[in-house]
């Protein structure tokens, strides 16, 4: 059917692989420790 | 059609850190008690955008006490957090800014201080010393008789106590206590205030002496008692009570 043709073409894109040296950006919060953590 | 909104303000970015660098100075300048605090971490930065060049941001700060006093002039920069064995202290801060036209102001604050755990030190280092409440029979003697000791030993100005910063103590594998704590000069000689204490008050805002005191008195294996004391001198805008606690 279109759709399982549609769903399929969407996984296969999401398997192309990053680039290299890609570095994906940390997340926004909590930001990095400085010091410790207690 | 509508721009898209701006991407949310990550905690590292530099807007957070430089508004969070703000909020710290602005705690510790309105501070008058215990350490001044650095920044650890960023735990969390929200905006409200308010019009052109005009928002509020809420942060939430997760801070580490220094070894440096509230009344000690040198820059927060110049300050060493106090490490893990030393029993931290942690600070939480809400703050509240505004930045118009690219210049912070805080708004709110509120913070809350808690020692790390008893057992997270002893987890991790057996043998350090834990702190010990303020006033604890122990570290009020030893804060007494270090004060005393020194002023004997100093023939310059009377010192009185302002306040107990911290205390340590620990029973194995020495049998110790350590005290820091705060001092003002009065305008009394240490002989002055042997004769009449009640006459020594603190000087005037505009000579007074601030300074801090370490002391170290260890009962086993042998014995040792160790004070040290040093004077800020003048700082500006800040004011002690004058019936602080005197230890004589």
């Amino acid at each position: 059917s279109v759709a399982k043709r549609a769903a399929a073409e969407v996984a296969q894109h999401d398997k192309v692989p990053r680039p290299v040296g890609f570095v994906p950006p940390p997340p926004p919060c909590p930001g990095k420790i400085r010091h410790f953590k207690i | 059609a509508p721009t898209a909104p701006p991407p949310p303000l990550g905690c590292d970015d530099p807007e957070s850190e430089a508004a969070a660098e703000f909020a710290v100075n602005y705690i510790n300048g309105h501070s008058h008690h215990g350490y001044k605090f650095a920044l650890n971490r960023i735990e969390q930065v929200r905006v409200l955008p308010q019009g052109p060049n005009n928002e509020i941001l809420f942060l939430e700060l997760d801070l580490l006490e220094t070894t440096c006093h509230i009344l000690n002039p040198i820059p927060l920069a110049n300050c060493s957090v106090r490490i893990f064995e030393e029993h931290a202290v942690e600070g939480d801060c809400d703050v509240k800014l505004q930045k118009l036209n690219g210049q912070f102001s805080v708004l709110a604050s509120k913070c809350h201080s808690h020692a790390d755990s008893a057992e997270d030190v002893r987890e991790r280092c057996p043998d350090c010393p834990l702190l010990a409440k303020l006033n604890d029979t122990d570290v009020l003697a030893t804060v007494s008789s270090a004060l005393n000791d020194y002023n004997s030993k100093t023939p310059d100005a009377y010192l009185r106590l302002l306040e107990i910063g911290r205390a340590v103590k620990q029973y194995h594998p020495v049998r110790m206590v350590s005290v820091e704590f705060a001092v003002a000069a009065t305008n009394c000689t240490s002989q002055q205030a042997k004769d009449n204490l009640g006459a020594c008050q603190l000087l005037p805002e505009d000579q007074s002496n601030f300074g801090f005191c370490t002391a170290t008195v260890v009962t086993e294996p042998s014995q040792d008692f160790t004070v040290k004391c040093q004077l800020y001198g003048h700082q500006p805008g800040v004011t002690y009570p004058h019936s602080g606690q005197d230890t004589s």
